[in-house]
């Protein structure tokens, strides 16, 4: 049965493409799992991130299937050029979508009900959140297994941490699901801002030590660039900075994730 | 009759809390201009980005005053210890008047009518908007005169840019609300990254080429720094790169503004 991590916080712009993107490449590419990747967000990035390497169409996106009677997520999965990775992407259309699911009775558990059959399929789901709390976010938590959390060098993206975890401890009061942080992961690190980096950490420490992943990605333009071509950093330069620290979060996440 | 600016774009991290926090204190500072700052993002930045400034108490926020009878922003507005400068905070549970407002008439509308004697009483108002295009953006776009779009150097953020201007078509279409671009700035520009620049800034000058702004923001740590000690630039470090881009920004708007 799959295990299902939601990537998640409430600030914009921290990684959580990025990341989403990279962590399912990698188990597909290193560890050769069956990887779906479910874009929550109504930007589209993940399919984006990887427009190089979607292979097939599909009529349905993650809003109809969302919206829909019957709902399964595989009627809107692509398959990838990248051996084991799918990709369920999302469209623009996802806002209307977000608010045509307020007024449906369990309306945050939607996704976990059109996972149902896709959890018996893959080895993991990832699922990319948007950069705020609302209905795609608390599905996204409600249908994981963990949550992983990013969080760049900066105090509003540490506000935007103590957000997220402000929402996992209402879901748990509110619904009895107890999500757990499968790790809080510092992004974009500019080692030259070692000043900077350390308030950070200390507060992060200071409140979630014993979540705060070693590994750290640092600033490093090549995953930007490899979004603009549409590839995962893996097939972009495997050999980058950004690609080895996305490798070294893998190897981190291993035991826990059965690896 | 206030100038009012909305700080908009759907990425997320791009810079608009940034750069509506010091071209609001930038007004205030450099052009004596009396200006009011309002936080349309539940995320509460504004108030975290100036939290050794703020003076004064209120016991209503941006929230309560859009959901509320009679609507009048200044009994959220508190003072700061910059003169001229006056920030209305969000606070986290604007995320649930975002939900109460779509139900009610004209939603579109409500902070424009909540703005209608404030723009008696200042010469800008500056409006930080979340990232996404939901009701609150629509709300900040309906009631500006200008659209102020941050974009870093990224694929994700000029996607995030096309989403905004789709927005504003969208708006012209169904209200006949023409609101006219201030500019496109690139933010968070590291020079060292040329290739990645000029491709991202040959798209930006393809499509919106009489938008580009001239003034480019650098990757300042100093920025972020300001952020945490909870004041805007002009007070934490005048002299850094940062200080003067926004600045130089002041200075390239100043026609458009009447400064
Ligand atoms: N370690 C890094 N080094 C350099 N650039 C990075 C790094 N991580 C992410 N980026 C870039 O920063 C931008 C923001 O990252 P990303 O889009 O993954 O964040 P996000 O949290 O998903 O944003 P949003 O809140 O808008 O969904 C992207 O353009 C991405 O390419
Ligand atoms: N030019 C810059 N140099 C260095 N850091 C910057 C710069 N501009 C912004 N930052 C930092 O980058 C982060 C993102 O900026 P900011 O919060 O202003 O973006 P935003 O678009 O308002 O994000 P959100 O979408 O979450 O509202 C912040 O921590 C900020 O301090
Ligand atoms: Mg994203
Ligand atoms: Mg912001």
């Amino acid at each position: 049965r799959a295990q299902t991590i939601a990537v998640c916080t409430r600030k914009g712009g921290v990684g959580k493409t990025t990341t989403a993107v990279n962590l399912a490449a990698g188990l597909a590419i290193r560890n050769h799992k069956k990887v779906l990747l479910v874009d929550m967000d109504g930007q589209g990035h993940c399919g984006s991130a990887l427009h190089s390497e979607l292979r097939g169409v599909t009529s349905e996106t993650v809003g109809d299937i969302l919206l829909g009677k019957r709902r399964d997520i595989q009627e809107a999965a692509l398959a990838t050029a990248i051996p084991g990775l799918w990709i369920t992407p999302s469209d623009k259309d996802l806002g209307a979508a977000e608010d045509a699911m307020s007024s449906k009775l369990g309306k945050e558990l939607l996704l976990r009900s059109a996972l149902k059959v896709a959890k018996t399929h893959y080895d993991y789901i990832i699922l990319d959140c948007p950069p705020n709390l609302g209905t795609l976010t608390v599905n996204a938590m409600m249908a994981a297994d963990w949550a992983l959390i990013p969080c760049d060098m900066s105090i509003l993206a540490l506000e935007g941490v103590d957000d997220i975890v402000e929402t996992l401890d209402a879901l748990d009061d509110t619904f009895g699901h107890e999500l757990p942080v499968l790790g809080m992961l510092r992004t974009r690190v500019d080692l030259r801002n070692q000043k900077m980096n350390g308030r950070i950490e200390d507060a992060l420490r200071g409140r979630y030590a014993s979540m705060l992943l070693d590994t750290v990605i640092p600033v490093n333009t090549r995953l930007a660039q490899a979004q603009m071509d549409g590839q995962p950093i893996l097939r972009h330069d495997a050999s980058c900075t950004g690609a080895k620290a996305y490798d070294a979060l893998l190897e981190e996440l291993a035991p826990r994730l059965g690896l």
